[in-house]
């Protein structure tokens, strides 16, 4: 997965996200892909979750999963999570959890409950920060205000080093692939260097939601395991998300 | 991380999305959260219920590959409904209500909504 969080000249910020899943679980030689994206594709829907008639929140979703990879609350804070590996996995969770041992959550559901119940950017940062979790992650979050977007890397029991927009210093994006910020990924899997290079040749002057959209099409940000792009803007309560392809020659992740 | 064709200069012009990178427009659903959760998911579930057979079955086809013997399908149609009511409200009930809408046994759809800390093994 990759998702980003950039803010443009004007204060707005652009929220995306390629969801990626589904690696070493089945590969299609008929049609060089692998088996898992493939089903999820048809699975993928928008949702307008609603009460007493009004939006609380939007989400894309795989249909059939009740928790949350990507959403937004219109106006407020837009949250996507994307894939931690740790030895401290979610099996030790599961464990704990089947031994009777149950004050952690399930990411997918805390993800649902801050985007249907957390009333502001800075209470969702909390929950996301402070929560006991069964397996590790990573949870991008972004606000409304200038300035409002963090990077907060999960164990299943601490935060560890929140990165945090800052304008004042030139950063002004955070982008996440599935390696902690502060260590180099795996070199057969670094994703992240091509997105930043595309990121900063694009240059805050031209970041929309157009050029973020080229990012996320950009090989191998693009590779053989995206299911979905999502791109939203928190400010318009603008939710856009499509299936995507990637074409051969193509990186299988 | 150098190596094309595998990797690319970056793209432009590539929105509005078309083109071979394009698989399609995602369909917008409505779920009322003033239902109660077990009735939350029907219309939508009902809409794309084949696609979510589909998509279980190949988990189950990983199982079996996984372990031929057919025990590890087995233990998720048998063992993992019981743990049902340990998961929280109202996540436990939608899944339910969708197990209902959809026909896929109430393992198979926890399964599916617990893969991420499944998938860490």
């Amino acid at each position: 997965c990759t998702s980003l969080v950039a803010e443009d000249p004007e204060g707005n910020l652009i929220h995306a996200r390629n969801l990626d899943f589904g690696l070493f679980l089945g590969w299609d030689k008929k049609n060089h892909s692998w088996v898992i994206p493939d089903k999820l594709k048809p699975l993928v829907v928008n949702v307008d979750f609603r009460r007493n008639n009004s939006t609380v929140f939007k989400s894309t979703n795989f249909a059939g999963y009740v928790g949350m990879l990507t959403g937004m609350q219109p106006n407020s804070f837009t949250l996507t999570m994307n894939e931690r590996f740790s030895l401290d996995g979610g099996y030790i969770g599961i464990l704990e959890w089947i031994l009777g041992k149950r004050d952690g959550m399930w990411m997918s559901f805390l993800t649902r409950s801050v985007l249907e119940n957390a009333t502001s950017y800075a209470q969702a940062q909390k929950l996301l920060s402070d929560t006991k979790l069964l397996a590790p992650a990573y949870f991008i979050l972004g606000g409304n205000q200038t300035g409002e977007a963090s990077i907060i890397t999960r164990s299943r029991t601490h935060n560890l080093n929140p990165l945090e927009l800052d304008i004042k210093q030139g950063r002004w994006y955070v982008l996440e692939t599935n390696y902690d910020h502060w260590k180099t990924p795996l070199f057969l899997d670094d994703r992240r260097t091509p997105a930043m290079k595309c990121m900063n040749q694009t240059t805050q002057a031209n970041i929309s939601v157009q050029t973020v959209y080229d990012v996320l099409s950009t090989k191998p940000v693009l590779n053989k395991l995206t299911t979905y792009t999502t791109l939203m803007q928190v400010s318009k309560g603008k939710l856009e998300s499509f299936i995507r392809v990637c074409p051969n020659p193509c990186m299988p992740w | 991380q150098y190596v094309p064709p595998y990797t690319e200069d970056c793209r432009t012009g590539m929105y509005p999305p078309s083109g071979p990178t394009f698989g399609g427009a995602v369909t917008w659903y409505t779920v009322n959260l003033d239902l109660p959760p077990s009735k939350r998911w029907t219309e939508l579930i009902t809409d794309k219920k084949n696609d979510l057979i589909i998509m279980v079955q190949a988990i189950k086809d990983l199982a079996d590959a996984l372990v031929p013997s057919g025990r590890l399908e087995e233990l998720i149609d048998q063992a993992l409904p019981l743990m049902i009511d340990t998961l929280p409200y109202p996540f436990n009930e939608e899944m339910k209500g969708i197990a209902t809408a959809s026909g896929v046994p109430l393992g198979e759809v926890i399964l599916f909504n617990i893969f991420y800390e499944v998938f860490t093994v």
